[in-house]
């Protein structure tokens, strides 16, 4: 069961293994290379050796068998980085969390709790607009109120106006002025009445 | 603890030296000995170049894949990060494989902020709008008192009205 | 399969920013 390291080519942007593929592929391609030049190397010094036994094929059986042995070193060795790489090097500790995932530390929610918080925003979105909507009928009474007020004190001036009209003329209450016009109208009857009874 | 760059580096030196160790002088002649015998110096200086070779080229190697993946720069940075988080003692979170579920806690904290700020606005609008409806209650009572206050005026007028008639009808008479 | 994983890896290294982005936007928007 392969561990695909996908944490760690989260943060790395490239998978551990790959990593190391790459590096042994490149390692091997240098031995592999420098083998080779050294085996060029022998081969042209015994083309300048007069007379030389040695063959080709012979050069080519020792480069097979130091570079097997290498080889197989190698190997071993390269097992051995590659664990530490992947265990020390490029790996995300278990206990360790990405910054881009620090939301995470904290509590995590349930599918209900995700939908009950959706639930509860569009509550109050309604709500918050219900209060709007209210601040708007509030203001506009109160702004009709102003209006009805403004009227409103505007007959009580007109009535002041009026009682004020008697006042500058002498009636300070026209009511009274009005009762004490009918005693007078009406004594000024009876005397009248009196008047012409006796004059009968 | 040591850095993991320094780990690195200490790695592959130490795999050289390993594998340099393996492919040792001795190995090296007995592999090819016809060469040995025919020319030992020259031996020892193809052995030479050959170590030296490969040494170069590996840390050559090493070296681009440091520069490729930013890898001194990234490697510093998880250090930091590994630093920041090494009192915490139990396993940290890792993706679930459900998407919708790991984003979930991603968005969470600004969906809570949101229904915060609003469950404030709503709170605000509300001691908002019972200020006003005060006002409009102590509004509607003066509306009241001010057509109470016409309504006694105006009967005041029409009592008066009435005065008016009645000394018209007597002084008619 | 190495490729699958460096893109899912990517993709959950920026989606969840990228999303967030928009999901900030849309709140600040639903606010205003």
């Amino acid at each position: 069961s392969v561990d695909p390291m996908t944490y760690e080519a989260q943060f790395f942007g490239f998978t551990p293994q790959t990593c190391m593929l790459r590096i042994y592929i490149a390692f091997q391609d240098y031995l592999f290379e420098v083998m080779q030049a050294v085996e060029q190397v022998i081969l042209k010094k015994l083309d300048g050796i007069p007379n030389c036994e040695i063959t080709p094929v012979q050069i080519r059986k020792c480069t097979e068998k130091f570079l097997c042995f290498m080889k197989g070193r190698f190997d071993n060795l390269f097992v051995k980085m590659e664990q530490l790489f992947l265990q020390w090097i490029l790996r995300i500790p278990p206990n360790i969390l990405l910054p881009e995932d620090k939301s995470q530390e904290s509590h995590s929610y349930s599918e209900e709790e995700f939908q009950l918080l959706q639930k509860e925003i569009e509550q109050l979105q309604e709500k918050y607009k219900t209060e709007l909507c209210t601040k708007q009928a509030l203001l506009a009474e109160l702004e009709e109120q102003k209006l009805v007020q403004a009227k409103l004190r505007q007959t009580l001036t007109l009535f002041d106006e009026l009682q004020n009209v008697g006042r500058n003329h002498g009636t300070s209450d026209f009511r009274d002025s009005f009762v004490f016009l009918v005693q007078n109208s009406r004594k000024l009857q009876s005397i009248r009445d009196n008047v012409e009874k006796e004059s009968k | 603890t040591i850095s993991r760059l320094k780990l690195l580096d200490t790695t592959v030196d130490t795999f050289l030296q390993k594998l340099i160790a393996a492919g040792s002088y001795q190995r090296f002649t007995d592999c090819y000995k016809c060469f040995y015998q025919l020319q030992p110096e020259m031996t020892q200086r193809i052995y030479d170049k050959f170590m030296t070779q490969l040494q170069t080229s590996v840390r050559e190697e090493i070296s681009d894949i440091k520069a490729e993946g930013n890898l001194e720069a990234v490697l510093n940075a998880l250090d930091t990060i590994a630093e920041e988080g090494k009192d915490r003692k139990e396993l940290a979170w890792r993706p679930s494989g459900k998407p919708e579920e790991d984003l979930r806690s991603t968005l969470m904290p600004y969906f809570l902020q949101q229904r915060d700020a609003l469950q404030r606005c709503v709170r605000k609008q509300e001691a908002e709008n019972r200020q006003l409806a005060g006002a409009v209650l102590a509004g509607r009572r003066q509306v009241e008192e001010l057509q109470l206050q016409g309504q006694a005026q105006w009967q005041a007028w029409q009592a008066l009205h009435r005065g008016q008639k009645e000394l018209v009808a007597v002084l008619r008479e | 399969f190495d490729e699958i994983i460096v893109d899912l890896a990517t993709k959950r290294k920026q989606y969840p920013r990228k999303i967030l982005e928009c999901v900030i936007k849309i709140i600040k928007a639903k606010q205003e």
